[in-house]
């Protein structure tokens, strides 16, 4: 999980491309 | 979106998985392809040409790897709101990011393709390959460039490139995923659906075929991209630790 930890938190937050 | 449920599809469950994938494009493509349109945006003029080639190879690696991680973030939100990809273990929607993100950036990438110049639209402008000399690569670049102007030659609609890309991303021969068969489900639903979209466009038979080639093409591009990103840097390990986007690093660091 440390590893891909930005991954992890890409997938979990509900962003969407225009807060990207 | 139960990803589990009965393997045949009625052809309404495919048009709805297609109308979710192409909304899902749509919604993440970061260029819409009317803001593309070569027309709108002058090519790289000779000074700017001199510029970027007289860029250090670090300079643009950092410049390359930054856009291409701006690019990987929308494929990311892209595969969030796929039906079905939620419903995957985290293992494998991180697997199935770490292998196919940069794949789809490049399928993505014919969107931005000019077949008339040999450009793609790069930093604002309609750059050619000879704006990338200084990151030490021609033989990717070049190759990358021919992918994107036989990607663009399929002359594929908004719907086909999105159904094509969740295609990609949705592999099911990828190592390391824990439930195969369901992205293997998954896949051959989205498959499907392409196939149906496909005869609705009263495309000919030969396309999907075609489409299906361009897959080991688009994988070649990537594993050349990992060899070249390690020989840069063996040369210059601190440009990449310091200076690259950590989710660059977190995709193709390993």
């Amino acid at each position: 999980k440390e590893k891909h930890k930005i991954l992890h938190r890409l997938l979990q937050n509900s962003t969407s491309p225009v807060d990207l | 979106s139960d990803i589990d449920s009965s393997p045949t599809d009625t052809t309404s469950d495919l048009e709805h998985l297609s109308e979710n994938i192409c909304k899902s494009h749509m919604e993440t493509c970061q260029y819409l392809r009317e803001e593309l349109e070569p027309s709108k945006w002058q090519t790289v003029l000779n000074t700017e040409l001199e510029a970027y080639q007289k860029k250090s190879q670090e300079e643009m690696w950092q410049v390359c790897a930054v856009k291409v991680t701006e690019a990987v973030q929308y494929v990311v939100e892209f595969a969030k709101r796929i039906d079905g990809f939620m419903e995957l273990c985290q293992n494998d929607q991180i697997v199935l990011l770490k292998a196919g993100s940069l794949e789809v950036v490049f399928v993505r990438m014919c969107r931005a393709y000019d077949s008339q110049n040999n450009s793609v639209y790069f930093d604002g402008k309609y750059a050619g390959p000879e704006v990338f000399r200084s990151l030490g690569c021609d033989d990717l670049i070049s190759s990358v460039f021919d992918f994107a102007k036989s990607m663009s030659s399929l002359q594929l609609t908004e719907d086909e490139i999105g159904l094509f890309s969740a295609y990609v991303l949705m592999s099911s021969d990828r190592s390391w995923l824990q439930e195969k068969n369901r992205v293997e489900k998954l896949q051959q639903r989205i498959q499907a659906a392409l196939q149906n979209l496909l005869q609705k466009n009263q495309r000919d038979k030969g396309v999907l075929t075609k489409m299906i080639c361009k897959v080991s093409t688009v994988r070649g591009l990537c594993s050349r991209h990992m060899e070249k990103l390690s020989a840069f840097r063996a040369l210059h390990p601190d440009t990449v630790h310091s200076r690259f986007p950590p989710l660059y690093k977190e995709l193709f660091g390993s």
